[in-house]
């Protein structure tokens, strides 16, 4: 169930729409600092569901949407697209390809599409489900998780251990 | 429930011993529950003997070293439950070169079925991966992507 | 000491106006007392805007951005209260190379009343030293220091 | 000044006694994980003065004593000796040279000693007393440091302020 491509258009510092098509194997992702590359692991977890905007580094949804620069006027949403390979069936769609559009107006109105059909967000979580990837995923390890998990106490690291496994 | 958490916790116990191992070349390292405590609540606790080393307390190993254990630990819990795709942010931030060597030999072991995304500043990194796609703030504070080819990474990427 | 302890805070605060716009070659940032709270009690906050980038939340910047906006304000309070004497531990880790580039450079301005020493696994940070040391464990567990020389940073001291 | 030489042995991992020269610019200590790098920024925060044995990464003050490896034995005390330039007599010892030299047994006696006299370690501390150099220096940012300031709650921030200015 590989990842084909992530569409990123107004999340964070990507005021234009941004595609990056993956392969199988393993994808660097490399620039300067600030540039924008942690902001990409943030639009894929936000996809896939994430609801704390503490984690994904805001202190409110709408710090999601990209806010403007000297140059240029703030946007009006964020939109997240993950497209998977599906031919497997790994998930419980039957198509060949599965996309999850993530939505989020200034208003604060969010939508989810699976395969452009309109759903909750409960079931873009509950598509994840059991397949190893989704919400709270212990494969996403984010920039200082590492260091957050050395300072924890014994407690703190089960419950980082209860999440994964 | 009890037993799936233990289950599962002796798995990642077998599978860690391996995972760092490997990451280290050598010496070993342990998990387990803190004593004294029932098996749904207890803290869980690492020691940890690099190679040559004796066991020591956590705290006087370096940073580059408690980073590994740390990668050993997540790589023991992705073996017991893979996932298709993984996602790692600079993770090789503290390591050293041979380090990142045997990081980057070990992570193409679950290649078979997981994908990655590697987030790095680290040359050594890059010259392992299948793909390097670059992003730059050509114009301040717009995100854009660009392809990279690895012999131009470097000073081109820096200024932009 | 009240008084003391603002006078103090206003020149950190002026020197950080000017050490942040160095190290990020422009943009700005700031540093206040939470409000509302005795001088003596209050908490120090931190504003801060990266070239071409609106003001925002210190949580929304990159993890290079907030260690450069650290190492500012750091720098800040070296310069009001210089010290003969500073030691930096891999403090470069999360910097990419011109960043690496401008704070060797700011950080050479200090060197008229201070020497520095740099701990690094950077290639850059290494270039702009005056000298380089190097501890290995050839043997296991032993620290030995060695003379290096530039060119011969990289696989030899990584497999020591 | 400034810091002419530095000898460590018996502290950590040097069991061999070790000796770096300074210059007066910049001097950059490398090498691989784990080879002793920070247990030298840690050997010089010892011998002006540091007491808390969990700030130098230890749980007791033993644990700075080189503990063995498969192939030593462990020894019997940690000496770190620091030879400062003193000819414009920044401090107040009427001496070109000063060397500060802190000894720890694993009986847990400490001996201090200042150009070869023996004294406490509160004259150590006090020598050092508003020269920039010494415990709880900002001027000293070990590893992990940098997190840790950004981690910090804006009380905890000011804590760090005060210590220094
Ligand atoms: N809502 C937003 N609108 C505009 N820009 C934003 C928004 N949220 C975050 N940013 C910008 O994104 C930048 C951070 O990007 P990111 O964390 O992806 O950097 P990075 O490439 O991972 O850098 P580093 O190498 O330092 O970790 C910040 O400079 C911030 O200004
Ligand atoms: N009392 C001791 N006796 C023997 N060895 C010790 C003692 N205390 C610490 N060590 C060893 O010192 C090593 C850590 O050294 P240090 O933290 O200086 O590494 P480093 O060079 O800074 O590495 P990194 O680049 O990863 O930060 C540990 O591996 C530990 O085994
Ligand atoms: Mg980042
Ligand atoms: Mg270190």
């Amino acid at each position: 169930m590989f990842l084909k491509r992530l569409e990123v258009f107004g999340f964070k510092s990507f005021a234009d729409k941004t595609v990056i098509d993956f392969t199988g194997g393993v994808t660097a992702l490399v620039g300067p600092n600030g540039c924008g590359k942690s902001n990409v692991v943030d639009s894929i977890r936000w996809a896939l569901g994430e609801q704390s905007a503490r984690s994904l580094r805001g202190s409110e949804m709408v710090d999601l949407i990209f806010n403007g620069t000297t140059n240029r006027r703030p946007l009006g949403f964020a939109e997240v697209v993950l497209t998977f390979d599906n031919s497997k069936r790994p998930l419980p769609v039957d198509a060949a390809e599965v996309s999850v559009t993530r939505r989020l107006y200034r208003t604060g109105e969010c939508e989810y599409l699976i395969n452009g059909q309109a759903c909750r967000l409960r079931d873009v979580r509950d598509l994840f489900m059991d397949t190893g990837v989704g919400v709270g995923a212990y494969s996403i390890i984010e920039q200082g998780k590492i260091d957050a998990l050395l300072q924890s106490s014994p407690k703190e690291r089960r419950g980082i251990f209860e999440e994964a496994a | 429930s009890r037993e799936r958490f233990t289950a599962t916790f002796e798995l990642v116990r077998e599978n860690f011993h391996e995972t760092y191992r490997k990451l280290f070349g050598g010496g070993r390292a342990d998990i387990m529950l803190e004593e004294g405590q029932d098996v749904l609540e207890a803290g869980i606790e690492v020691v940890a003997k690099p190679p040559g080393k004796d066991m020591m307390v956590m705290s006087l190993l370096s940073g580059g070293e408690r980073t590994l254990t740390t990668i050993a630990l997540l790589f023991a819990i992705f073996k017991a439950k893979p996932s298709p795709f993984c996602v790692l942010d600079e993770v090789d931030a503290p390591l050293d070169e041979s380090n990142i060597d045997r990081f980057m030999l070990i992570l193409r072991e679950f290649l078979e079925s997981s994908q990655f995304l590697i987030i790095t500043h680290n040359r050594r990194t890059m010259a392992t991966a299948d793909v390097i796609y670059g992003v730059t703030m050509q114009e301040a504070g717009v995100s854009k992507r660009i392809a990279v080819k690895f012999e131009e990474v470097g000073e081109e990427l820096a200024v932009a």
